[in-house]
């Protein structure tokens, strides 16, 4: 499903070349459930961010279920990204003047739904993380975990056939977030597929595959044996 | 140091009403270690907010030092936030036009040292949470983690009394995780007061205190018997 070769991102500020991705291989399957994990400011997020087609690598392949994402056109891009991957950014990224409700709308809006269907499906991915009664909250009237669930089920809300999640339980406690790793295994278990990108252990431990990133490149790659 | 008694705060959106904090009351000692736990939405960041004199209210009273807080003038409390309380924000709050090195620098404005002081403690500080390398990147060219830790450093720089921490290490990698918290072991070690937010049973191992909140009440309030 995702084959990537020598993946490089690379920034230049003035004199210094930072290497945020540094010839990156992955596979992933269909139906994977893999964990990234590795020392802040390893290329965690810079790989997700190429992975759902944010952001464009600097060499390097990206093939999605057999097509070059670089000779996408935008509109096929713009496809990939609404229909295909649901994504949970490691900072929200959430709309400050629209309501959670409306927030979590936003993906359906590409879907072929009227307003009403639109409505009733971001109101029931809002009710599967808990917040049923926060619809109407803007987000600076959320707590931070509430904002990251919004974040979440905005993510969920399209059934994508791939799950990116860069840290999605970074802002919850325990329960919440065990719930929450309940919904992502539910979504497994129905053959999606699922990258999440995680610093805890016990979050990690739900994936099949565990990947361990350093200095932009993949430290080690092991399947993890008791899911 | 810190007395708080039936703390109130409450939202009107509509015809809701939320309570956000529903009568606290809570004392912290100078050199106090704390951590406080808790759902979701339970109230903790509207604690501490208030704690941090970021926000007032509803009901209740707030004895900083012997003094109401309710009581000081706009001058006052500015003095207050700035020179005796580093806060670490759940969302880190860094404004995005300036650098990282600048927004360290900010606490120290109030101080009276020059800009060559200024700039060299501003950097000390973010040495120590191991940006050294990243002064000069705006937050937009951080990653999560390395936002965070400059906004750990900014609450650091001026060697507060009250260090309130909300979420510190949601975004960090385990190692650079036990590295903030030997941080915050060293300042209380030198006699400052921490109260810590987190979801993270391993980080709130290290207070001294573990107080649990729960529907903008407190729940539990115990000693922590191996810190
Ligand atoms: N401006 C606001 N208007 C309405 N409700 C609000 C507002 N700000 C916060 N709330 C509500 O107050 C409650 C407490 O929020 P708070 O941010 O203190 O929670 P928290 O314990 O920090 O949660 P988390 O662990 O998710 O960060 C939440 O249910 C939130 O929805
Ligand atoms: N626009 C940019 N300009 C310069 N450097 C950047 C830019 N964006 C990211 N970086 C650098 O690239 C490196 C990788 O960033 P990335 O966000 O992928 O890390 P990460 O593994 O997600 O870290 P964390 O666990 O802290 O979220 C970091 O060292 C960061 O400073
Ligand atoms: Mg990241
Ligand atoms: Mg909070």
């Amino acid at each position: 499903l995702i084959s990537i070769r020598n993946l490089t991102k690379i920034y230049r500020m003035g004199s210094e070349t930072i290497r945020a991705l540094d010839g990156v291989d992955l596979d992933v399957d269909r139906n994977e459930y893999v964990a990234i994990m590795g020392a802040s400011g390893s290329g965690k997020s810079t790989l997700m961010n190429i992975l759902g087609c944010l952001d464009k690598p600097t060499a390097g392949s990206y093939e999605l279920n057999g097509n070059l994402v670089s000779r996408m056109s935008n509109y096929e891009l713009a496809g990939v990204r609404n229909r295909e991957i649901g994504f949970v950014f490691q900072t929200f990224e959430l709309l400050p003047r629209w309501t959670a409700l409306r927030n979590v709308e936003m993906p359906l809006l590409y879907a072929r739904d009227g307003w009403r269907r639109r409505r009733a499906r971001a109101r029931e991915s809002l009710e599967r993380v808990g917040l049923a009664n926060r619809i109407t909250h803007k987000p600076n009237q959320l707590s931070g975990g509430q904002r990251q669930r919004v974040a979440i089920a905005r993510a969920l809300v399209n059934n994508p056939s791939i799950l990116l999640a860069d840290e999605p339980t970074g802002n919850l406690d325990t329960r919440t977030s065990d719930e929450v790793m309940r919904l992502f295994e539910n979504l497994h278990a129905a053959g999606q597929t699922i990258v999440i990108v995680t610093h805890e252990a016990d979050v990690a431990a739900h994936a099949r595959r565990i990947v361990r990133m350093r200095d932009g490149r993949i430290q080690s790659d092991t399947l993890n044996p008791n899911p």
